[in-house]
């Protein structure tokens, strides 16, 4: 069964894009047939594949304005990595949320898009937008299950009381099946002070401590460099921090079904 | 005459909201009447402050829906820095999105509200959510000027294309005496390639040259320990990299008009 995963987190600059792209990469260098989907209209998860796309060409946007059936398919770039495959955006991303907003099932037309080829994948990434948009919400209606990349800084640690009130409503709302897989927290830093600080919150303060992953991406200036010369981490240099950080978090989601 | 700056970049986590509270406690510090406005739905100004509001209390929310005239006043907070106040956010400002939608001249709500009071204050500094949503269109019809925090990594720079575009459009559409102020390099971190490499880009890639302050911010942990004291660095450690960048800026800023 595809495991659809949402990366999302409103507070801006926590490692959605990164988390993406690396553990994206990580999954499809153990073997499992991995599509990454980019729903934020920065199309950072794009860019840091080098996979811009212009006007004319097929993304992300066109599925959700369901303008065809059966386009999903054709929007699906290969990259130069065998099992990692990109629907990308383009900046006309950022018009979608006004154009839909009188749509009928305005918030189901990404999943509507992307179900008949999810059976095709064993994972199925989406990057979102640093807001709690229409486009999220599309996310939010597909994934089957959230994970929560949470920098060890004041304002991210802050910023998931209200993360996880939202939670609450979509699944009320859009999509009770939805499950969290967890956080994970990023940017650690063991040097600072704050970010100690943070982590230990998220390992004792409840409900995050039972969600947290063992795994804690450290702060790592090649993760940084690997997306000037667009390629995954684990693509661009195996012994770095973060190459081994994004593999040991691809081996834990491995073992860790969604909560 | 005052100066209504608009601190904004779509690109989350570049330190908007750390160059408000910072750069603003810095112009109070040099005795400036300073107004502070949070338009950010996550708070972060209020909490960087330790000002948050409960659901009863006048926020700017209450502002933009235009509830009664002459609210803008009672909802200004003094803070314990002498110069130094602010119009606090609350995450019911969530929903404004929503609510103003169909109101009439909706991207002028916060100009409406605050015009009132702005002559009482040298700088006005307003903090924006990462997106470009009816909030921040709201900032930049209210403002005289922009501010553009820019961290030296390759997503924030990739971001100013599309910004830079928005910007236009905005001039065309919303508000032609919008002036841009200039881009302010942040997260600068001496020992690392991809910090230097952006940091050449800004200095040498029109039009971004003429608009760089030539004060950089340093990567600087105590910026990040101060947010957790909810102290403005300048106020939490004088002698810090981040209070010395920040009084730095400020001084560019009283010697700089906006372009
Ligand atoms: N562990 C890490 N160590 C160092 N740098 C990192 C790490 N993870 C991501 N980065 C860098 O930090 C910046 C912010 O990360 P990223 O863009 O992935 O966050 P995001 O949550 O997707 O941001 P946005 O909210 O704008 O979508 C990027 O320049 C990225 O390359
Ligand atoms: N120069 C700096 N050095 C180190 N840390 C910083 C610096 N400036 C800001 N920070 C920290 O980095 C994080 C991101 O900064 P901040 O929240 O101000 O960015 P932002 O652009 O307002 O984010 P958002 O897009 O979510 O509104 C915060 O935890 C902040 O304390
Ligand atoms: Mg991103
Ligand atoms: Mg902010």
């Amino acid at each position: 069964k595809t495991r659809i995963i949402a990366v999302a987190n409103e507070k801006g600059g926590v490692g959605k894009t990164a988390m993406v792209i690396n553990l994206g990469a990580a999954l499809s260098q153990k073997g499992y047939q991995t599509l990454l989907v980019d729903m934020d209209p920065q199309h950072n998860t794009t860019s840091g594949l080098g996979a811009e796309v212009d006007d004319a060409a097929l993304s992300v946007y066109h599925l959700i304005k369901a303008e065809q059936d059966g386009q999903a398919a054709a929007a699906v770039l290969k990259t130069k990595w065998e099992k990692l495959h990109l629907i990308p955006a383009h900046i006309d991303l950022a018009g979608a949320e006004i154009e839909l907003i009188d749509a009928e099932g305005r918030e189901n037309k990404l999943k509507q898009a992307l179900m008949p080829l999810a059976d095709q994948y064993d994972f199925i990434l989406v990057d979102t937008p640093p807001s709690l948009s229409l486009l999220t919400v599309n996310v939010f209606a597909f994934a089957t299950e959230l994970l929560v990349p949470c920098q060890t800084q004041p304002y991210a640690f802050r910023a998931l009381t209200d993360l996880f009130d939202t939670i609450d409503t979509v699944k009320e709302e859009i999509n009770p099946d939805l499950r969290i897989t967890g956080i994970v927290a990023t940017f650690f830093d063991q040097q600072t002070i704050v970010s100690r600080d943070i982590l230990e919150k998220l390992k004792s303060v409840a409900p995050y401590r039972d969600l947290l992953f063992k795994t804690v991406i450290r702060s790592n200036t090649t993760i940084a460099a690997s997306s000037a010369v667009c390629k995954p981490v684990v693509f661009y240099r195996r012994g770095s921090h973060g190459a081994v950080d994004y593999t040991a978090l691809a081996e834990e989601m491995l073992n860790r079904p969604a909560l």
